[in-house]
């Protein structure tokens, strides 16, 4: 059925209502739904809308839609982020994926401050059936990459993942020690780390264009991990850090089981998000 | 800062009498954009600005404030008002009282769970920690290991089968040994999930908590509505511990599981280090949302 002129504005603003509650943000979701505003003059179907709304994302979304081309060995990737978001859960996920495609798999446990963040890694390790370079709690992150750098070149390693401990980036100091692990990998081993993983929970929100821009700024963020979307959180802050920061988001986290992560797919996501 | 636009939006009403319609409307645009921005969910902005709109019109401007800064303050007086409210100490009856840690996956429960037993046991009281989280990695050890930094005793969940049985166990041996408060440290788990909520539903039929806290990330945006009022359903929330309130959220999502709970947000987390936790204070957030 035709929707005339008070009923259109009413369901754009019901589509703009639905981009902020889905966390895009009410700066980019105003902008998103305007832009369609003046596109749309004349069309008069609902579903229509939905649909131009969805390809008009789809569009900001296609652009990171980027998967991760492991082609150098040894491949580096450090995982870094805030407290919390699924850093250590996500590494096991892709040391068992990594594996399945017969790739040999070694792991950093480069978090040395939280309690028990060495044995949960551990954990994941003996799941996914690779070793995991450590040293002691408390003990200097950069120390435990340059042993895992070494190894990675001894053993022959085609994928290495270093684990970081969880750090806001608000913490001036703590972005020091990122930046310190980052050059003491890239100094054992050039072009290492190749990826740097930036890992953001799918219900946090507006913040996370905060840890991206800070983290990027810091290291240079290369790609995006979106996790626990298997939630009820949308993760629709990508869309903003995606028109800004233009970073390639990877993988999404559906699940804390070691078969939970898909990459990602500009089209499903979009599809779910509207 | 949304004080220095409410100045410059209402800096010529002074002397005209009360703020106007088109004046209000101007400022009320304001601060739905900054809570927005600041995690407040969608629904409770409408209804905030719903209420801050009825305070401001018709309402004298004193002479001893700019219009600007009486706006400013029936915003953040409000803010305030929603956020704070009832006592927000912890109810310890029972003996043992016991307190139970719930939320979802990564909030800091874990943590929070050693914080208070620091913050309790430096008031004197005596402790005990009990380990309910057996499908994490290491969730165990990592409370273990905690408990031994504050030198607080922690529950032996090693070799126990399953959460109910660890609850059941650390109560009796609790009574046993006169520990005086229990702190039940839970899995995280999503709200939509049946089985695992329903699990959460026997540990408290087994604790017979006098606390359920629920342990939110500050950082949590528009969903902070759907979760809060998913594990409040399910088994009842008596209060909120806000985590990472040491990062720059804004934090938003506090206001959304307040008015969820119906409940007070008691503490907020401030580090990663076992003293780090505070008691919450309503204006600061108010002040902080509002910035
Ligand atoms: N539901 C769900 N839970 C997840 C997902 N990814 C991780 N988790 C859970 O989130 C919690 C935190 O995961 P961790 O891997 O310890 O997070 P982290 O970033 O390494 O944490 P820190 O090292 O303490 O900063 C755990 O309970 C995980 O099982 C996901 O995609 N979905
Ligand atoms: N900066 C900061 N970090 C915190 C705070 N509270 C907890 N953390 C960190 O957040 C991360 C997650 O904390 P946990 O206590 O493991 O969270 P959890 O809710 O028990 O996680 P699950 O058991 O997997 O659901 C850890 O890195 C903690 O050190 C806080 O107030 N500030
Ligand atoms: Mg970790
Ligand atoms: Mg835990």
């Amino acid at each position: 059925s035709a929707v005339t002129g008070a009923s259109r504005e009413e369901f754009l603003e019901k589509l703009e209502e639905s981009l902020i509650t889905s966390d895009v943000g009410i700066k980019a979701s105003t902008e998103i739904v305007d832009s369609l505003r003046t596109k749309l003059v004349g069309w008069g179907n609902g579903e229509k809308f939905r649909e131009y709304l969805r390809d008009a994302i789809y569009d900001i979304l296609k652009e990171v839609e980027k998967p991760l081309e492991v082609d150098k060995s040894p491949f580096v990737i450090m995982v870094l982020g805030v407290n919390g978001v699924g850093k250590t859960t996500t590494i096991g996920k892709l040391a068992s994926r990594y594996s399945a495609e017969g790739r040999s798999v070694m792991l950093a446990a480069g978090d040395t401050f939280r309690a028990a963040a060495i044995e949960q890694l551990e954990g994941w390790g003996k799941r996914a059936g690779c070793p995991v370079v450590r040293q002691e709690q408390g003990g200097d992150p950069g120390a435990v990459v340059f042993d895992a750098m070494k190894a990675a070149r001894a053993r022959g390693a085609d994928v290495v993942i270093l684990d970081t401990a969880g750090r806001l980036h608000t913490k001036v100091n703590l972005i020091e020690e990122l930046k310190k692990v980052n050059r003491v990998a890239s100094r054992e081993l050039p072009g290492a780390p190749h990826e740097k993983l930036l890992v953001l929970d799918a219900s946090t929100g507006q913040n996370a264009i905060n840890q991206a821009r800070i983290f990027n700024e810091a290291v240079g963020v290369t790609g995006i991990a979106l996790t626990k979307l298997d939630g009820t959180a949308r993760g629709g802050i990508i869309i903003p850090i995606a028109r800004e920061l233009k970073i390639p988001i990877r993988f999404v986290g559906v699940g804390e089981g070691i078969d939970d992560l898909r990459e990602f797919n500009a089209r499903d996501f979009v599809e779910a998000l509207v | 800062s949304l004080s220095e636009k409410f100045r410059k939006i209402l800096k010529d009403v002074r002397g005209l009498g009360a703020i106007s319609e088109a004046n209000v409307q101007e400022a009320l645009k304001e601060v739905r954009l900054a809570l927005l921005e600041a995690d407040v969910n969608f629904t409770v902005v409408k209804d905030f600005i719903a209420i801050v709109k009825e305070k401001a019109m018709g309402k004298e401007v004193l002479e001893s404030l700019s219009p600007g800064q009486q706006f400013t303050k029936i915003v953040h007086d409000e803010l305030t008002a929603l956020l704070g409210g009832e006592n927000s100490g912890l109810e310890l009856s029972g003996k043992p009282a016991v307190i139970m840690l719930v939320g979802l996956q990564g909030s800091g429960k874990t943590t929070t769970t050693a914080k208070l037993a620091y913050h309790l046991k430096s008031k004197g009281r005596n402790p005990y920690i009990v380990p309910a989280d057996l499908f994490r990695l290491a969730a165990v050890l990592q409370l273990k290991k905690l408990a031994s930094e504050i030198k607080v005793d922690c529950f032996d969940s090693e070799g126990m089968n399953n959460p109910p049985e660890i609850c059941r166990e650390a109560v009796r041996i609790a009574a046993l040994k006169g520990y005086d408060i229990l702190l039940v440290d839970t899995a995280g788990r999503l709200h939509i999930d049946g089985t695992l909520m329903e699990e959460l539903k026997t540990l408290k039929e087994i604790l017979k908590p006098s606390e359920i806290l629920f342990v939110a990330d500050s950082m949590t945006g528009q969903d902070a509505v759907n979760t809060a009022r998913g594990f409040n359903e399910a088994i009842g929330v008596t209060g909120v511990v806000l985590t990472k309130f040491d990062g720059d959220a804004r934090g938003g999502a506090a206001l959304s599981m307040r008015l969820t709970t119906g409940r007070p947000i008691k503490f907020i987390g401030t580090g990663e280090k076992l003293d780090c936790l505070e008691v919450f204070h309503p204006s600061r957030l108010a002040g902080r949302i509002l910035d």
